[in-house]
């Protein structure tokens, strides 16, 4: 039997907010422009979503699943994650 | 747990704090109650003593404000980031602010003032977010009992780390 599920992808608004979240909290410099720093290396986005995965102890895929976007969306201290 | 780059600290064992303002969800007087309870919970385990003062610039200087607050550090309305504080260092060093968007109480419901403020003051002490996630320097806010509420032991070793042993 096939155990695949359908999945959705994440919509631009959710994709946004991600970056958002990482440029504020796993970003070392604190560069924060998200829609341009992002947009120009999809592959620094995924880095650092895998990063914050693995932070969070979460699956690390480097996708934005349903799993990460709760903890995104969790309350929390405005602190880095990354120690700087 | 973590700690900061050079890993700052408090050179001095009474470091001062001043509350600017209050949040108009609770009563000054628990406010004052429990940020001392809050800092209580790091003099019990390390040689440093925490002292109130009313005026003038003391190392942590405590605000509730909301939005844009004057530290590049905007709040984001309810929800989302409830507070932020600065390691320890002169000027905006050790400084914390929570964000008065919030419905900060002192129970489970909202935002809970004790355990929010414990988790900041562990920044101004130093402590950086910790991966495990019964420390209470783990970055999203959890509520649990503040009933007999007691350090965890990745925070105790954390702020030990910096400033030893406080000897009873």
């Amino acid at each position: 039997l096939c155990g695949a599920v359908p999945t959705t992808s994440p919509s631009q608004e959710e994709l946004s907010k991600a970056q958002d979240y990482l440029s504020q909290f796993f970003s070392k410099v604190g560069v924060s422009a998200p829609n341009t720093v992002w947009r120009s290396s999809l592959d620094s986005f995924e880095e650092t979503l895998r990063k914050m995965q693995d932070f969070y102890d979460l699956e690390v895929t480097g996708q934005l699943d349903t799993n990460t976007m709760d903890v995104m969306n969790r309350p929390r201290c405005g602190f880095t994650d990354v120690s700087q | 747990y973590a700690h900061f780059d050079n890993r700052p600290k408090w050179e001095k064992t009474v470091v001062t704090y001043r509350i600017i303002n209050y949040t108009p969800d609770l009563s000054q007087g628990d406010v004052d109650a429990t940020i001392a309870k809050a800092l209580q919970l790091y003099s019990d385990v390390i040689p440093l003593d925490f002292k109130q003062i009313y005026s003038g610039t003391a190392d942590i200087m405590i605000v509730f404000k909301r939005r844009d607050h004057g530290d590049f550090a905007p709040f984001d309305g309810q929800s989302g980031v409830l507070a932020h504080a600065f390691s320890p260092g002169e000027g905006h060093g050790g400084d914390t602010h929570f964000d008065e968007d919030e419905t900060w109480t002192l129970t489970s419901g909202g935002a809970n003032l004790f355990l929010v403020a414990a988790h900041e003051f562990g920044h101004a002490l130093g402590l950086a977010h910790s991966q495990v996630r019964t420390a209470l320097m783990y970055p999203t806010y959890n509520y649990v009992n503040t009933e007999g509420y007691k350090l965890p032991d990745d925070d105790i070793q954390g702020v030990q780390a910096i400033y030893g042993i406080r000897e009873t």
